[in-house]
């Protein structure tokens, strides 16, 4: 996180804001909604607190404007900069502006009102841009449901280096970013997807393509706004290019890179019986045209020709993998299958059936 | 994933110019900088702004910087004032 050039700050906990006009775009109602969230992403991990004022000057005055609108940062129509806000002070400091001219939204579509607010309002608090790529006060835009968004950790503890921790009994915490070469990384699933590997954390993917050294990562939203974050299994199935994932009792297939229509769909439909909450892990072997599901302590295999479960299962996985703990994600990758259980990776022959390599989670990202 | 269409240099140089002007306090002096010997500003505000994304550091307009530029984003600047 950075604190805005100055250090400056509100000298003052109770503050103000007045909603100036409304973007035709939004209900007013939606609009308004918006802006109460965005301030209690901030009020919750501080003692700040905010009111709404009408007729009168507010500390922060929130208002959608076009082009030149008189305050020698005129926006520039579509897409580019969608909003700009002022660090705290009298006047025309704390006040925060958006470009009218952009899709403002309250859902994945356009540029979602409630994530952009959010970010302005850093700056009418004292805060500059973070080069955390995960951080809410990172410069670019990137879409997260609001229902499931949570203010990440780096903007916690710049407001509360700010203005001190919220009177809470418990402190709130935030996602941290996933750094690649950190070696106390777990990842929530794995799959491979044409060539490259896919490692989900949270809600963010890392994403590890041959033929480049660096990890790139990405949030899930980028790509799939309409996948959750939290995806718990995925594995790919090469001979109809598709890529399932799975999160508690369901499951989405992306066909290429687009989420196919009609899902996600029930777990159940593959085969699962009505006591299995969620799969824990995956992987389909090209050979046999087998997948294996890892659910708790045991696997089901899973014909993707006859599109049944065999018979026969679910097997205690100590039993054919061997003794590699629960598993957290899986993929196979040239014939070997990689299972992972928290920081560790086995490396297993289906051939040999036994494990022939341990490794560190992240040794594929050349740290 | 799509490949990006080759750019129009002319175009990316100027999306350049005003992401760094805009965002990293490039002072755009419109003497003919950019042929100047020794370090040209905008290489180095170039540098600055890779950095700051966490790209490959190369002081030239490659194609991972061009896509950041293009991000939709903020409009307060990311150093400075």
């Amino acid at each position: 996180y950075v604190f805005t050039a100055g250090n400056p700050k509100w000298k003052r906990n109770n503050l103000t804001y007045r909603i100036l006009n409304y973007t035709p775009k939004m209900r007013k109602a939606d609009v308004d909604e918006a802006i109460q969230k965005a301030l209690s992403v901030w009020s919750k991990v501080t003692p700040l607190t905010f009111q709404k004022v009408e007729d009168k000057e507010a500390d922060i005055m929130i208002s959608f404007a076009y082009r030149d609108h008189h305050d020698n940062s005129p926006f520039d129509g579509p897409n580019g900069q969608l909003a700009h806000a002022f660090q705290p002070g009298e006047g025309i400091g704390g006040d925060v502006h958006l470009d009218e001219e952009e899709a403002w939204t309250k859902d994945g579509r356009g540029y979602n009102l409630f994530i952009v607010i959010a970010h302005e309002l850093g700056h009418s608090l004292g805060l500059s841009h973070s080069n955390d790529p995960g951080a809410l006060m990172y410069p670019t835009y990137s879409y997260t449901d609001p229902n499931e968004f949570l203010l990440p950790q780096d903007d916690i503890d710049g407001i509360q280096a700010i203005y001190g921790q919220s009177s809470a009994a418990v402190q709130p915490t935030g996602p941290v970013t996933p750094q690649a070469c950190d070696p106390h990384l777990t990842f929530d699933a794995i799959t491979t997807l044409r060539g490259e590997i896919i490692f989900f954390k949270g809600r963010y993917m890392l994403r590890k393509h041959p033929a480049r050294t660096k990890t790139e990562l990405n949030f899930i939203s980028l790509f799939w706004p309409k996948l959750p974050s939290g995806i718990q299994a995925a594995y790919e199935y090469v001979e109809r290019d598709e890529v399932l994932l799975f999160k508690e009792n369901k499951y989405w297939v992306l066909r290429g890179y687009d989420i196919a229509p009609g899902y996600p769909k029930p777990i159940y439909h593959l085969g699962f019986p009505k006591t299995v909450k969620r799969v824990n892990a995956a992987y389909s072997d090209e050979t046999t045209g087998k997948t294996y599901f890892f659910v708790a302590d045991r696997y089901w295999r899973y014909d993707e020709n006859k599109k049944t479960m065999d018979h026969g299962y679910p097997k205690k996985i100590v039993s054919d993998f061997g003794k590699i703990g629960r598993v957290d994600a899986a993929f196979q990758k040239d014939g070997y299958v990689y299972f992972f259980h928290r920081t560790t990776q086995f490396q297993f022959d289906p051939r040999a059936k036994r494990i022939v390599r341990q490794m560190k989670s992240i040794s594929w990202f050349n740290c | 994933f799509p490949v990006a269409p080759d750019e129009d240099e002319g175009k990316s140089l100027e999306l350049v110019e005003s992401y760094l002007e805009k965002f990293y306090d490039l002072q755009r002096d419109h003497q003919a900088h950019l042929r100047s010997k020794g370090k040209s500003p905008l290489s180095a505000k170039l540098k600055e702004m890779q950095e700051f994304f966490g790209l490959q550091v190369t002081g030239k307009p490659d194609l991972d910087t061009l896509e950041m530029m293009k991000k939709p984003r903020c409009g307060i600047p990311d150093v400075g004032q």
